[in-house]
C-alpha cells in the first residue's frame, strides 16, 4: 500500500510537467500542421508544362478501353479491385452484382437504390452528388474560392453574361468586380457558391439541387486537369482551364447556376435534358472558346431530379 | 469530377455545410 500510495504522489508531481510536455508537443505539431498547410501554388510554367499534356487525349483512349465488353468470368476480379481501391459502397448500388456490369464504364455510371438518398424537404437547396464540399461561402469582387486561399475569376469560369450578350454589350473590358456589379444581383441578395468534389469511388451521376429552371448552356471546351482537392490547392483558376458545361437560370432567389466540371480521364460529360452536348471532342480549341444555346422553352427542375451524369472517357 | 453551384440568395443565406466534410446527394446545402 505504501508503495502505491508514493507512487501515486509521484505521478501527480509528474502530472504538470508531463501536461507542459504534452501541451508544447501538441503546439510544434500544429505550428508544423499550418506550415504544411501553407498555400503553395504552381509556377507559371508548372501550370504550362501540366497543360501541355496530352491529358484529354489520353482520357478518351480510357473512356474507350473502359467502353470494352469483358468477358463475364473477368468482370467480378477486375470491378472488385477498383471497388476496393476506391472505397466504393456496392451495397447502395441499384445492381450489387458486379457480373451485370459489361465493363467500367456501366459501373462508373451505376445507378443507386431509390431510397438510399433521402431529398431533404426542409431546406431550400440540396446537394446534386455524392462528394467532398471543396469550399463554399459567398462570391466577392468577382474572385471564386476553390479552396481556401486559391482562387478563380468568375467572369472566366461563366463566360460574359448572356443575358447581356444577347443585346450585344460586350463585358470583357470590365474589371472582376465590374462584371459582378453587372450580373444583377437584387438588392438584399448575395451571391454564392458551393464546390463539390467527386472523388473515384462516388457516385458519379447528379442531380437537380433546388426547383429551378434552365434558359442556357453554355460549354466551354477545355482541358482536363485533375481537380483533386491537392491540385485544386496547387494550381490558381483550375476551374477555369477544365472543360465544363455551364447550365443557367433562375430560382426563387433570383439568378442560378449548375456546372458540370471535367476532369482528367472523366471528360464525357452527358445531361438528359440535352443530347445535342457532346463533351472531350478530339478538335482543339484555343483557351476561353465557348458555345451557347439558348432554351427558348426553359426547362424545370424539380428538387432531386436526375439531371446527368459523368463518365469514363 | 467537380460540380460548381453559384447563385444568388438573400444575405441571410444559411449554410449547413462545412469545408472539406463529405456529402450525400439529396442533404441539405442552405435554406
Amino acid at each position: 500500500v505504501n508503495t502505491a500510495v508514493s507512487k501515486k504522489s509521484r505521478w501527480r508531481r509528474l502530472g504538470l510537467p508531463a501536461g507542459a510536455g504534452l501541451a508544447l508537443y501538441g503546439g510544434y505539431r500544429q505550428f508544423f500542421y499550418v506550415e504544411k498547410e501553407e498555400i503553395k501554388l504552381a509556377k507559371n510554367w508548372h501550370v504550362t508544362l501540366y497543360r501541355k499534356m496530352p491529358l484529354k487525349a489520353i482520357s478518351r483512349l480510357w473512356g474507350r478501353f473502359n467502353d470494352l465488353h469483358l468477358p463475364v468470368f473477368l468482370r467480378h476480379p477486375l470491378l472488385s479491385i477498383y471497388v476496393w481501391m476506391f472505397g466504393c459502397n456496392l451495397s447502395e448500388a441499384e445492381i450489387e452484382d458486379l457480373k451485370h456490369y459489361r465493363n467500367l464504364g456501366e459501373f462508373f455510371r451505376r445507378q443507386l437504390k431509390s431510397h438510399v438518398r433521402p431529398i431533404d424537404d426542409a431546406h431550400s437547396l440540396t446537394s446534386p452528388a455524392d462528394g467532398k464540399i471543396l469550399h463554399h461561402g459567398q462570391v466577392k469582387n468577382g474572385v471564386v474560392e476553390q479552396v481556401k486561399g486559391v482562387t478563380y475569376s468568375l467572369r472566366g469560369f461563366l463566360g460574359p453574361a448572356w443575358q447581356r450578350t444577347r443585346h450585344g454589350e460586350d463585358i470583357n473590358h470590365l474589371s472582376d468586380k465590374e462584371y459582378q456589379e453587372r450580373l444583377g444581383v437584387k438588392p438584399g441578395h448575395r451571391l454564392y457558391h458551393t464546390i463539390i468534389y467527386l472523388a473515384p469511388g462516388d457516385y458519379h451521376r447528379f442531380h437537380s439541387p433546388t426547383q429551378w429552371s434552365i434558359q442556357h448552356r453554355r460549354h466551354f471546351p477545355g482541358e482536363l486537369l485533375s481537380v483533386s482537392p491537392g491540385v485544386a490547392r496547387w494550381v490558381q483558376g483550375l476551374f477555369n482551364f477544365n472543360e465544363r458545361v455551364v447550365y443557367s437560370g433562375t430560382w426563387e432567389h433570383g439568378f442560378f447556376s449548375m456546372t458540370a466540371v471535367g476532369a482528367t480521364n472523366v471528360g464525357s460529360i452527358k445531361i438528359y435534358c440535352d443530347e445535342e452536348l457532346t463533351t472531350n471532342n478530339s478538335r482543339k480549341q484555343p483557351h476561353g472558346t465557348y458555345f451557347d444555346k439558348s432554351f427558348s422553352n426553359p426547362i424545370s427542375f424539380n428538387k432531386g431530379e436526375m439531371f446527368g451524369e459523368f463518365n469514363l472517357g | 469530377s467537380t460540380i460548381v453551384l453559384i447563385f444568388e440568395a438573400p444575405n441571410d443565406f444559411d449554410f449547413k455545410i462545412e469545408n472539406s466534410k463529405k456529402i450525400k446527394f439529396g442533404e441539405a446545402v442552405g435554406t
